[in-house]
């Protein structure tokens, strides 16, 4: 992997955006993730929809919790994902108003990745942004730099929120993951979280995944 | 008593406390900086400098110190091998009947150019850690701090009863956030978040996905990896 990578340089990331009081990140984990593979194999960065999840995946729990593998199949389901501005955020589920003629983008496949931080970065850099979970310990008082908690607070068994990688590097020789959170940007890192890379830090490489765009 | 707008009046000091002046509010800031390290892993005290503004019975000792931390050699805390660094340190130390609060820690390797998060707000309670119930008027104390934290995220209360429900529930987050900080290794700075208002539970179920470690969902093929690609 290149020493460092930063997807949103690339223009491959939208703006942060904020699910409200809905436990959806799972949703907005996954259209990260799609968005970044949509640009990277089609050359247009679009907004995409997490309420279209919300309302349309119904395997998954809407404000109640979901699991992006659960939403890639749901997406592919479907027969793609609407943007934004057509089936907007709502925060609450709703009847499902999903169109395929309204789809703007499709996703083939999706793929879990490995447990290793380094060829996650490796992927990352080559392939776009990750969705996965971590656990969310002490983000709720997070402000900014690079969090390492100790471990055994931060347990990987205890994954409770989905986000989305974006890229990775070192800030004063220590070495962080760039996390897209979807708490909207008057959170911590202008809505970034920095999390320590290289030990499985709450987790952070125990769900790693992302559709797959031919 | 109410805790005035502007307690230190303007009678700041130059940066030239003596060295006995200096002891007790250094001493105290770099055992906070030091809370639950092991012997053998905790920083020592380099140089450092001082200020004092005082009002009543208190002063609010500025303190801006070099901290020397051990080499790291444990594979299983640094995968990354870390030689002996500096690092910068600023600290507010509150000092009033002869005890010690640290009001805020803001901490930077030496090189690093981090100056852009010099002016967080307060972010260090430490000394009240293990302290459970909440000291009295502790909440009194954080009403400042609580009344800017609902300006910024632009907060109203249904009720009176609420806002000091709130309250609590704010003063006593501060005291977790700061275990938090306790007990992070890397350079994270907690403190005041727009949901500091939010006791654990509503955080948890308002905000956080349980489905995460209680379902495996849908299995996936592995990715190829680089090297295969």
């Amino acid at each position: 992997a290149p020493p460092e990578w930063d997807w949103r340089k690339k223009g491959a990331v939208t703006e942060v955006k904020n699910q409200g009081m809905c436990g959806s990140c799972w949703a907005f984990s996954v259209t990260g993730n799609v968005e970044g593979q949509w640009f990277l194999n089609r050359g247009t960065l679009l907004s995409l929809s997490e309420q279209e999840l919300l309302d349309c995946d119904k395997v998954d729990k809407a404000c109640l919790g979901g699991l992006p593998s659960n939403a890639y199949a749901a997406i592919k389901n479907l027969g793609g994902l609407e943007t934004e501005d057509d089936y907007g955020y709502q925060g609450h589920v709703q009847t499902c108003n999903f169109s395929a003629q309204m789809a703007k983008v499709y996703i083939n496949d999706s793929v879990e990745l490995s447990r290793n931080e380094n060829k996650i970065a490796a992927w990352l850099a080559q392939k776009g942004p990750i969705s996965v979970a971590i656990n969310a310990f002490g983000m709720q008082f997070y402000r900014h730099g690079i969090a390492h908690p100790f471990r055994p607070l931060c347990s990987p068994w205890f994954i409770d929120h989905a986000v989305l990688l974006v890229g990775y590097g070192n800030r004063s020789n220590i070495p962080y993951w760039a996390i897209k959170n979807s708490w909207g940007s008057d959170w911590g890192e202008e809505g970034y979280y920095y999390l320590y890379r290289g030990s499985g830090a709450c987790g952070v490489n125990t769900m790693a995944s992302s559709a797959v765009v031919n | 008593s109410p805790v005035p707008a502007k307690p230190w009046a303007d009678d700041e000091q130059a940066w030239n406390l003596s060295s006995q002046e200096l002891l007790a509010p250094a001493r105290f800031a770099l055992d906070m900086y030091n809370y639950g390290r092991a012997a053998g892993t905790r920083a020592v005290l380099g140089a450092v400098r001082g200020r004092v503004r005082r009002a009543g019975q208190g002063s609010l000792f500025s303190l801006e110190a070099t901290l020397e931390e051990p080499p790291c050699n444990d594979p299983l805390v640094c995968p990354l091998p870390e030689t002996k660094k500096t690092v910068l340190c600023s600290f507010e130390v509150l000092e009033e009947l002869k005890e010690h609060l640290l009001l805020r820690r803001d901490c930077s390797p030496v090189n690093a150019k981090v100056t852009e998060f010099r002016n967080a707000t307060f972010s260090s309670f430490l000394p009240l850690l293990d302290k459970d119930p909440l000291p009295q008027d502790f909440s009194v104390k954080m009403a400042p701090l609580f009344k800017d934290f609902m300006t910024t995220y632009n907060r109203t209360y249904e009720s009176r009863e609420e806002a000091q429900w709130r309250l609590t529930v704010f003063a006593r987050n501060m005291i977790r956030a700061q275990k938090i900080q306790a007990l992070d290794r890397g350079t994270a700075q907690y403190g005041i978040t727009k949901f500091s208002d939010l006791t654990e539970e509503e955080f948890h179920t308002i905000y956080l996905n349980p489905l995460l470690q209680k379902e495996s969902g849908r299995k996936m093929s592995p990715a190829k990896s680089i090297n295969d690609l």
